[in-house]
Order: C-alpha cells, then structure tokens, then sequence
C-alpha cells in the first residue's frame, strides 16, 4: 500500500502516528477477511440463533472423534450447522427444513458429510421407533417427493444423532433439504420432537468448495 | 524474527491487532474475538539482506557487514522486509441465512519477519 508520499510501509521509517496507521488498516483488514470468505459484504443477520443453541450445537459439533486428520489435498473447507425452519407439523408428524444456500454455492459445494441432531422428549421407560423421511423436490421443482427414507429407535429423551446419507447430501448441495420425522405405531399425546430455542433440531455438514471455484481461485 | 519496538528500524512485525467489536462485526464472527493482521515493516540495509531470520549476534553483524562491503558494487541490492512464517485464521461465523459456519483461512496471521 503506498502512503502519501509514496513509500511502501515494508521499506521505509515507522513515519506513520499509530492513529493513521489504525485508519490505514482497519479498511484493510475487513476487506481481507470478506475476500477469503468470498464475501462482497458482511452478513445482516435476519434469523439470529439463541446462545442456549448456539452452544449445544457447537458442543453437539465438537462431540466429533478427535484426532481425525485432514486429508492433505483437503483445499477450502467448510462445516456449516443450519437450524431448522419448522415447516407443516402434527403431533404425527414434524417436517423441519433446512437451507444452505448462499453464495458459496454458485461455485458448488460439495458435501462429504451430513448429520441430522434434533431432541426427542419421549414419556419414561418406553422406546420409540422413529422413520426420517428425506423428501426432494421432484424434476418439475413442483412437489416434493421421498428420496429415502431411514428408521432409527430412541429409548431415551435428549439429543439424538442420524447420519444421513447421499440423498440428503445432495440436497444439501443444491441448497434445500426437507425431512420429516415421524413415530413409528404410536400414538403420541404431544410431538415428540422439540423444537423450542434451545432444542432446535440442527443439520451439521461437512462441505467443500467445488472444483470450478478453485480453478478461479488458481 | 524480531518484534518491533518504538525506535528501532530494522525489520520486525508490527503487531496489528483489529477487535471485532470496535469495528462492529462482533455480531456475526462468534469466534475469535479479533485478528492480529500484524504486518512487516522496517529496513533490510545490505549486511541482513537475505538473511529470512535476523541473527542477533554480532558476530554475524560483522560478517555480513564485510561480505557486504565486498559485494557493494553487486547490482541488483537492497531486499525488502517480508513475513517468513504465517499461520491460518479460524473462524466461526453467521452467514446470511443464519447457518454457522467453521474454516480455516490458511497465512492470514504474520507471525515472523525477515529480510528477502
């Protein structure tokens, strides 16, 4: 960067007072964060998260195996966690939707791993038997229709973890995932899924950055 | 490297540290707090030129000073003062959907200076 009198910062006195300095660079530093973060501006937030969910999915996130190494030709990666819009739901049935799109996918994301976290409150000593639908839109973009669909039991209330598979992964990369959990031969009184500040159900995904936006990288 | 002290003007990093929350971007970074986008800055006479650490002895002052000397006449002369080492910026982040987002900004933090 040359200053007034056109002398770089790295070859010359330390002539800058520390105010100008902090004026000359502060610029400087924003504008480096957003272009590394392929930004054009700093985000507004128009759903902040509540700090109870916040932490219970970062612990949820952290809960990972430690000691997993990247692998070397890792490139620009990414975990992103998205909480759940409450879509049409019964006390038999909860779609949660999930959406990832943002401007990172115009260079293609690609998702290596998806995880669904949500909290079951289930009545004491009883075992649920839950089926995870994952529904994508149809070739028309009309209507939704099942992809897959995954059976898990719960035996006990708190959070609960569901690998999701390659359906749901590609989803995630075009940007929208839709699920809908629902009990299995039970009749519930109240849904068994909570959905309250601290309990909102959660996608976490591993993602990388696609191979056409590295190449404008290069 | 060398970290720069007031008066000295030899090449070091000056640390540079920017606090999310005086520029108001504490809302969307959660983690860290702030960046040190520290920066390089200061002299590389010719007795360091080339030298990517700055050896504190004088003894090697001395040599470098003759070797100089002898290559004054070289064309070509002067290095500038530059980072040697870098580490990466961890960041967590809201993007516009609300979805919270980790990675790993790799040379982003100055951690050492020396003359090129």
């Amino acid at each position: 960067t040359t200053r007034a009198d056109h002398q770089c910062l790295a070859c010359g006195e330390h002539a800058l007072d520390l105010q100008s300095q902090r004026e000359l660079l502060l610029p400087l530093a924003k504008r480096s964060i957003l272009d590394k973060l392929h930004l054009n501006q700093r985000p507004t937030l128009s759903r902040p998260v509540s700090r109870a969910a916040l932490r219970i999915a970062l612990q949820r996130l952290h809960g990972r195996p430690q000691g997993a190494l990247p692998e070397a030709d890792r490139g620009q990666e990414y975990e992103i966690i998205s909480f759940a819009e409450t879509g049409f739901s019964n006390i038999n049935q909860t779609r949660l939707d999930f959406h990832f799109f943002s401007d990172r996918t115009a260079g293609g994301m690609e998702v290596q791993e998806a995880s669904l976290r949500f909290f079951v409150q289930l009545p004491p000593n009883t075992t649920w038997t839950l089926k995870v639908r994952v529904l994508v839109l149809g070739s028309h973009e009309a209507n939704l229709t099942l992809a897959t669909q995954h059976l898990l039991t719960v035996d006990a209330s708190g959070w609960h973890q569901l690998l999701l598979g390659p359906e749901a992964q590609a989803a995630c990369s075009q940007g929208h995932l839709t699920l809908e959990l629902v009990p299995e031969g039970q009749v519930a009184e109240s849904s068994v899924i909570l959905s309250g500040a601290a309990q909102r159900p959660f996608v976490a995904a591993r993602v990388r950055v696609g191979s056409k936006h590295r190449i404008r990288r290069h | 490297g060398i970290n720069c002290q007031s008066g000295s003007k030899m090449c070091c990093r000056q640390e540079f540290f920017v606090d999310f929350r005086e520029i108001g971007w504490h809302d969307w970074i959660i983690q860290p707090e702030g960046y040190s986008m520290n920066f390089c800055t200061g002299q590389c006479p010719l007795h360091v030129a080339g030298m990517p650490g700055i050896a504190a002895s004088f003894h090697t002052t001395v040599l470098n000073l003759l070797k100089a000397n002898a290559a004054t006449g070289t064309p070509g002369g002067g290095s500038c003062c530059v980072p040697t080492v870098r580490r990466p910026l961890s960041l967590l982040y809201y993007d516009r959907d609300s979805n919270i987002v980790k990675t790993d900004i790799p040379d982003m933090v100055v951690e050492a200076c020396g003359c090129s």
